[in-house]
């Protein structure tokens, strides 16, 4: 406020969102041998009175829509919060009914955390669209039935878990050693030894380490049902892929002025240490931030 | 495959445009001091303790 030389911009509050916690027990809806392929966050849509949706209208004739975010809710162990935004969509005044959200990322999220005893927690916030001094209160008559009788039974807030048995779609780990893998074999990650010393520009250069165990993801997945197709909207073919992969570190003598040196460079991505079945166009999943 | 991967991907760390030319005799004598064998093991050991995700 008071330097000569830096410009000051004033800021207001210009948030009313209204924020509401979901809070859903999680004990044993995702079995071991399951893999989430996609969570679905259902919120009904209660209807608004329509006097005062006529109101707001005919004040804004060409605002009639709100923001609806969705965060994931971490419970750190100081008993402090973090918010996660997940999913977020547009929502018309006029609407009723049924509203989805895909909260895949916020479960995974839950399940990086291992604390299956822990509910998940997620964060409706009901907000203005735009900011500035068109904007309208459309948000303000957005509003989702809860647990609530009085709201009806069959319009509380739902968590759909989408789970594939990875006994039947995953992969099976590493390839048996004494069968030849072909197209019919199960997706599995195969050995395969790269002698460094074969090839002939690593010579006097690469000194550690001769060779490594690189492997490679071969074999075919088990298809999704019919009943999955006509649900989800990745469910192309599954393939097996590399999803998991470790550096490799190798020794190199490398030429430095008139002196040979040597130096450590770490190779990313080289050794496959997981291949899994999965569909193309499924989202990749963040990781939890420290 | 793999020899391309490795040999792009070293050149690209080590900012070189090709392959270096070195004799035999040039790294004979050469000793692999104690700090660049000790970062070398603990790499390897990561390596092959903790999986990294794909595309890090």
């Amino acid at each position: 406020r008071h330097s000569q030389t830096i410009a000051e911009i004033m800021g207001r509050f210009f948030s009313d969102a209204s924020n509401q916690r979901l809070v859903f027990s999680m004990k044993d809806r995702l079995p071991p041998a399951s893999e989430l392929v996609q969570a679905v966050l259902r919120l009904f849509q209660k209807p608004s009175l329509k006097g005062a949706i006529r109101r707001q209208s005919k004040k804004f004739p060409f605002h009639s829509y709100a923001s609806v975010t969705i965060y994931w809710v971490q419970v750190r162990e100081d008993g402090t919060n973090r918010t996660y935004v997940i999913d977020s969509r547009r929502v018309s005044i006029h609407e009723t009914g049924w509203i989805t959200f895909d909260v895949s990322q916020a479960v995974n999220y839950w399940q990086q955390e291992g604390k299956v005893n822990q509910p998940l927690v997620l964060e409706v916030s009901i907000h203005r669209e735009n900011i500035g001094p068109m904007s309208s209160d459309a948000h303000k008559f957005i509003h989702f039935s809860s647990q609530n009788p009085a709201d009806g039974e069959l319009h509380a807030p739902q968590l759909q878990l989408h789970t594939l048995d990875m006994e039947e779609y995953g992969a099976q780990g590493n390839c048996d050693p004494d069968i030849p893998s072909t197209q019919a074999t199960r997706c599995c990650r195969r050995e395969t030894y790269i002698n460094l010393q074969d090839f002939k520009w690593t010579e006097n250069w690469i000194l550690d380490p001769p060779g490594f165990k690189a492997y490679d993801c071969v074999g075919s997945c088990q298809q999704l049902k019919k009943e999955h197709l006509n649900f989800w909207s990745f469910s192309a073919q599954r393939k097996c892929h590399v999803t998991s992969t470790a550096p490799l570190p190798l020794i190199v003598a490398v030429r430095e002025g008139d002196k040979i040196v040597t130096k450590v460079v770490n190779l990313y991505n080289m050794k496959v240490t997981q291949c899994s079945c999965s569909s193309e166009g499924m989202p990749i999943m963040k990781k939890l931030k420290p | 495959q793999m020899e391309k991967k490795i040999q792009e991907s070293l050149l690209r760390q080590l900012h070189l445009n090709k392959i270096p030319v070195l004799e035999k005799a040039d790294v004979e004598h050469l000793v692999i001091p104690d700090h660049v064998r000790t970062k070398y093991v603990s790499l390897m050991k990561r390596s092959s303790e903790e999986p990294s995700p794909r595309g890090k």
